[in-house]
């Protein structure tokens, strides 16, 4: 039987005790190939997690009295469910009209996307990125390019004060990670910061939208 | 974590044979 | 002999040492390297060295020290003990190389083979005595490898000392006679009392001769492995007895620089600048990721 080695948040075994299938691990659209993707959802808080796999060649683990090949690490992070979203309102949003979101996010081949909307202040996380309409006691929404590049814009900046604070070397230059300058923050340019969470951020949206917001 | 892979999963008498140490 | 530090720790090198006694220090000496335990599977090999006056090396002859494969273990350890009582012109010192540092060294990625080991410990023992301020006038060595390439080497080490590499060595003077037999008592010793590191479970305590071609020693060592760890320690992990039961009965294990591993080629240099129909190139995660080694999860 294959074993898995996780890195997850102290919390997160709470919610596997506090509820039958309190963790569940599914598979979702990645927003920037379109392809599958693990994500954990935490039933209990209703917060989803990203799945990364530390994957080196040549490594195994020895699990208590048993060794498991692969030696690989999944770490579990959260992740803004928004991201995700994103994906089905930007398609829908090519039809130019205001849609119910159970009629957006919508998927055959990852049918667990309705998972999504059991998320906690829903509408308050989709007024970042859309438009929205309420007739009778229905809401609607249409995606909204400008609000979503100025969404993407703060997760830039927050972004670039991770980077920073985290020492990362973002320059173009190749530096061993033993390596300590006097202070890091001075050698990078703003512009490489700026330039590097553009590329993070990219990874979490389509080509498109990372081509607009790059110009943004 | 082994710097090499051992290419099957299986059982194997680690603690007959290591000392965990942290 | 009080083994009880090689006992404390029998994984890496142990050096022990007589006191030096006084004439020693006075009166030039004649100084003997020789080994025990070269070509067995199991166990330590043990380089020593014997000293004592010149002027009392008909002393040591009347002990009665010969070439110690000559002896029986008994008759050995009873020299050995004579050597000590009568011991006030008679030193030694020895070095254990334990299995695991013969392991380790002839299979390192920068090799150190049991020749070159062999050189550099009997060199270090010489070294040890002149630090002990023993007044080593000769040194005589039962030859490892090419005499005189050996004899050039250790006599270009210790200029001031009349260096003899001879086989037989131990046949031919009695001061490599005496470190025969202190090497080959301390080799026994440390084989019967070996403390197996690894909680085997039911240790077969007669392991024949621990000669490679010995079938008892050979059928200990199909018992004895264990899929994934291997040997014991006690084990030498290097000799091809030892290689090829693990290639039979041991499961297959991948390291970085596996000379089976499989290269991916390098791809045409035009593919780097043409979008060829048939190579679909993927799109890589950011550098963050890839530099931590970090991808997204697609499955368990």
């Amino acid at each position: 039987v294959r074993q898995h080695v996780f890195l997850l948040p102290e919390h997160l075994k709470d919610a596997s005790k506090k509820m039958k299938s309190g963790l569940m691990f599914v598979k979702l659209v990645n927003p920037c190939s379109g392809e599958g993707a693990l994500y954990l959802f935490d039933m209990c808080l209703q917060q989803l997690f990203e799945i990364k796999v530390f994957k080196e060649k040549h490594h195994s683990w020895f699990i208590n009295q048993s060794v498991q090949s692969g030696g690989l690490l999944h770490f579990a992070t959260p992740v803004d469910p928004l991201f995700l979203l994103l994906h089905y309102l930007t398609k829908a949003g090519k039809e130019g009209k205001f849609q119910p979101l159970a009629q957006v996010v919508m998927d055959d081949i990852f049918p667990n996307c309705i998972l999504l909307l059991k998320l906690p202040e829903l509408e308050k996380l989709l007024r970042h990125v859309t438009e929205e309409k309420e007739i009778g006691n229905k809401k609607y929404y249409k995606y909204s390019k400008e609000k979503t590049l100025k969404w993407l814009e703060k997760k830039v900046n927050q972004t670039v004060a991770a980077l920073k604070s985290n020492n990362v070397n973002v320059g173009a230059r190749v530096q061993s990670a033993a390596f300590f300058p006097g202070d890091q923050v001075s050698n990078d340019k703003e512009e490489d910061y700026i330039r590097y969470a553009h590329g993070l951020i990219s990874d979490y949206i389509p080509r498109e939208l990372s081509d607009d917001l790059s110009k943004y | 974590l082994l710097p090499c892979e051992v290419l099957v999963n299986r059982p194997a008498p680690v603690e007959r044979f290591f000392t965990p140490a942290i | 002999m009080d083994l009880s530090e090689l006992e404390r720790d029998n994984t890496g090198r142990c050096r022990l040492s007589s006191p030096v006694p006084a004439v020693c220090r006075k009166e030039p000496c004649a100084l003997g390297v020789d080994e025990a335990g070269r070509g067995p599977v199991l166990g330590p090999m043990v380089y020593a060295i014997c000293y004592c006056p010149l002027s009392r090396l008909t002393d040591l002859e009347a002990l009665k020290v010969a070439d110690s494969k000559t002896l029986s273990e008994k008759e050995r350890d009873r020299l050995f003990a004579k050597m000590e009582e009568d011991g006030d012109f008679v030193g030694w010192a020895l070095d254990v190389l334990s299995p695991n540092l013969i392991s380790t060294s002839m299979l390192g990625r920068v090799k150190y083979n049991l020749n070159s080991l062999s050189h550099d410990t009997a060199a270090g023992l010489i070294q040890y005595a002149l630090d002990q301020k023993v007044n080593v006038t000769q040194v005589f060595v039962d030859t490892v490898g090419m005499p005189e390439a050996y004899q050039a080497r250790l006599q270009q080490r210790f200029p001031g000392i009349e260096v003899t590499v001879k086989a037989k060595a131990d046949a031919l003077y009695p001061v490599v006679s005496a470190a025969s037999i202190c090497a080959k008592v301390t080799r026994d010793q440390a084989v019967k009392n070996w403390k197996f590191l690894e909680k085997l479970e039911d240790l077969d305590p007669d392991y024949g001769s621990g000669y490679p071609n010995d079938p008892k020693t050979k059928a200990w060592l199909r018992k004895h492995v264990e899929p994934v760890f291997g040997f014991p320690q006690f084990v030498r992990f290097s000799w091809s007895t030892a290689q090829t039961i693990l290639e039979e009965e041991a499961e297959d294990v991948t390291w970085e620089d596996s000379a089976t591993e499989e290269q991916e080629g390098p791809g045409r240099i035009t593919s780097y600048f043409f979008h060829e129909g048939a190579r679909a190139r993927p799109r890589v995660p950011h550098r963050y990721f890839q530099e931590r080694g970090l991808e997204a999860a697609t499955t368990l």
